[in-house]
Order: structure tokens, then sequence, then C-alpha cells
């Protein structure tokens, strides 16, 4: 099924799944999400989005942007940023 | 800076880290220096020392893994996912892996090695990510040059919120710090941390500094314990030799070392070589009896007796010592034999305690053993 993602700009599908990867590995409150609960979870994700723009002191919007992005691409620490 | 929920941290100064396994794509020599340097951008802010162990269990296990590596945290071949690190803790707790698919470097053309290190030694000693872009605790790789490093404020007040300001110590009382590195030689409050005879001369220990003593009581003044014993660097819990085996023991924390005269031999080993408990931590102090070829440990209220001759732990111990050595006030900081007297240090006092008729005979100032 599509991911009924809110964006707010075209984003190609193969970001959107590496901002999710990105987003269940950095900014998960629980362990790996299997891909089975990919689809249901938006509003967690639109959660998680904000989290880490506010991280990062990106334009908290809830929605993945290009500056969003562009971070989620940088080479770094296999930790969570959420010290859990 | 952040740190992780429940604040883990280690409850000791000084930690043993072993790298396992290394990268195709640097020499071992290079890996050594990177992380070498590593975590010496972290001692250099904080009262931490690290020895390197090249076998068994350290405190910071170090490998270069590849995809799924069995932690449940697979790592994900070129970019993306540079390495990982555990907060401090038992069994896994600060191993630090690399992503051995990256191209490791010591230099700039690829990921810098020292870099990485560095950041994943801030979690594997309980430091979280940072969300200030000029800390080395950010989450996003940015380049560091290895020569002249100096860690950022945020990390330093990171680092120090765990372990305390170097030189001071978090764990000891804010008293008034002396002012030198050297203890004050005759403050008629001093105590000592460890003594022991080593050849014809007593070693006194005290913090970062120890006095050599020669039988008759020539000029004595404090070296730093760094010059003779640099892996001990400071705060040695206890000492003793075995003259017969020209062999010393000096215990920190839950290792110890063995010299011969004031040369090392070999790397740190645990305290339960010699069958203590797990639950001991550490030795107060410790005296070797020449004639019964036995050493005693002082832990707490507890005293445990070791047979040299048989190397084990004697059955129906620990003791309590106040059972065994009344007379004897307060906890025991260091203990030696001298001319078949032990002498006891609790804070400022030596107790001259006399085997035969098993009691205190003299009570002395700690200070006079040093001239004072």
């Amino acid at each position: 099924a599509p991911l009924r993602f809110t964006w707010s700009q075209p984003i190609d599908w193969k970001d959107i799944y590496t901002a999710k990867q990105y987003l269940d590995k950095y900014y998960s409150d629980r362990g790996p999400v299997r891909v089975a609960e990919m689809v249901a979870d938006d509003v967690s994700m639109s959660r998680k989005i904000r989290k880490m723009q506010k991280f990062y002191g990106l334009q908290v919007t809830g929605k993945l942007d290009q500056s969003t992005l562009a971070v989620m691409k940088k080479p770094r620490c296999g930790m969570p940023d959420l010290a859990n | 800076y952040h740190v992780f929920p429940g604040e883990p941290k280690w409850q000791k100064s000084t930690l043993t880290y072993r790298i396992t396994k290394y990268t195709t794509s640097l020499s071992a020599q290079d890996v050594d220096r990177a992380v070498e340097l590593g975590l010496k951008a972290w001692s250099a802010a904080a009262p931490l020392n690290f020895v390197k162990t090249t076998q068994g269990e350290a405190d910071i296990m170090i490998s270069f893994e590849s995809g799924d590596h069995g932690d449940s945290y697979p790592f994900d071949g070129p970019r993306g996912t540079l390495a990982h690190a555990f907060a401090p803790g038992e069994g896994l707790g600060g191993d630090t892996h690399f992503d051995n698919a990256e191209r490791w470097t010591t230099g700039k053309n690829g990921f810098n090695l020292f870099t990485v290190a560095a950041h994943e030694f801030g979690h594997a000693l309980g430091l979280g990510h940072s969300s200030d872009p000029s800390a080395l605790m950010y989450p996003t790789y940015r380049y560091q040059h290895p020569v002249g490093f100096q860690l950022p404020q945020d990390d330093v007040k990171g680092i120090q919120a765990l372990y305390g300001t170097k030189g001071t110590g978090k764990e000891k009382p804010a008293g008034p710090q002396q002012p030198s590195n050297n203890p004050d030689q005759c403050d008629p409050n001093l105590s000592f941390d460890a003594v022991t005879v080593l050849g014809n001369e007593l070693l006194l220990f005290k913090e970062r500094s120890f006095w050599r003593r020669h039988a008759q009581l020539a000029n004595i003044w404090p070296s730093p314990i760094a010059s003779s014993f640099p892996q001990l660097m400071s705060n040695v819990d206890a000492a003793y030799e075995v003259a017969e085996r020209g062999t010393a023991y000096f215990f920190k924390g839950p290792h110890y070392w063995t010299t011969r005269g004031l040369q090392t031999q070999g790397l740190p080993r645990t305290i339960y070589d010699f069958g203590f408990p797990r639950h001991v931590q550490k030795i107060d102090a410790a005296v070797h009896l020449k004639n019964s070829r036995k050493t005693l440990f002082f832990v707490g209220d507890d005293y445990y007796s070791y047979d040299e001759t048989r190397r084990a732990m004697e059955d129906d111990y620990p003791k309590s010592i106040d059972d065994e050595f009344p007379g004897v006030e307060g906890n025991i900081d260091a203990a030696v034999e001298v001319n078949g007297f032990i002498y006891f240090f609790s804070g400022p006092k030596a107790y001259k305690y006399d085997t035969e008729k098993e009691d205190v005979v003299n009570i002395v100032k700690s200070s006079s053993w040093i001239g004072c």
C-alpha cells in the first residue's frame, strides 16, 4: 500500500523509505519496527519527524522536507538520538 | 550533552580495553593509535585511565564488524551507520563496534577512525548524543584532526558531570584541595592509600604521589606515581611484596599489577585470580606475613587470608577485623609488616600490632612515617 505520508514537496518514494528506516532506527521509543507495522503508523512517523527536526534545530513541521532528508542522509553514529 | 537514562557509568577510574577484530582498510598499528588517541581525548578531561589488554574480557571490547553481527543493531554497508557503542555495564556494556564496510582512514580521505572512535567512546563512557552541532557527541560525522585535538566544551561538561574533573575527582568530597600536585608533606591529617616494602625500601602511596623511604629516615620527598608506575597513575588501593619471590602486587579497583622491583610484569589481571567473591570490587589494604607465608587482604570490616604457598584463599574466611585485631580503630587504609610487627594505617593514625601479644602496642601519626 502506498505510504500516506504528509510531505511538503514531491519526495522520491526511495527517500520516503530511507526516512522511515532512519526514524525507526534513531527515533523509536521501542526496538526496530517490523515491516507490517510500517503503513499503520503515519501519525507516529510525523511525531518522530518533529522530534528529529527539534533535535537538529530544523524547522519543526512534522513533515518530510528536503532539509530534513539531507540530515538523514549524512553518515552518522548508529546509536539512537533518543537516549533510550 | 545527554547522559543515558539511569546515568549508567563506570564505578572505577581505570578501564581496560581490547581490540578483538581489526579492519582490512587500515594497519593494526594505525587502528591501535587511533583508538589510543580516541580514549585519550576523554582521559584528558576526566579522572579516567585506560589500559590496553590483548586477552580475556576487557571493559571496552572493540571490533570491526559487518552487517548483522549479533547485537540486534546490524550495520548497513558503506556510509549510513558508521559505528555504535553501548553504555557502561557488564558484558556488552562499553563494547564498541565499527562498520568494516566503511573506508577507514587516518586522514580525510574516507572516515577518520580517530574521529569516530572518540565519539563512540563517549557512549562507552556513558554519554548519549548531543544536540550541540559543535560537540563531538553530535550524531553526524564531522572530521576532527587527531593531533592537538581539544574536546569541545559541551563534551567536557558531559564527561565531568559523570566522572568529575581531572585531579580532584567527583567521588572525592569537595574539600579543600592541596594547592600543588603533592600532598602536604606534614599535614597532621595525612593518611595513606597503600604501603608496602619493596626490596630495601618502604613505599607509601597517596593519591598521585608516593614516598620512597630507606631504612634510615634520610630526607624523603614525594614523587609522582606515574613516573615509576605509569600504569597505576594514582589512587593505589593496596600493595604488598613477597620478598622471597622478589615480586610485588599493586591493586586498583578490581585489577592488580605484578612487578619485580619497579618493573611492571605484563598486563593487569583481575583480583578474582586470588579467589575473591565477585561482590568484592576493590581491596582496602594488603599485608604479607613473612613467617606464615600468608597474605591478609582487608575489605571493609572483613579480612581474607591468602596462602601464598598453595596460591589459594584459605577456608573459613572472611573474618571480622575487629575480632582478630582488637584495638585497631576505623577502616584500614594500608598495612605493612616490618620487623615482625604489623602496622595498620587508618586515617591519620598508624597502629603497631604485636601478633604474639595479639594487641596494639603503639599508636603514632601516619605522617611520622615520612619524617613529620
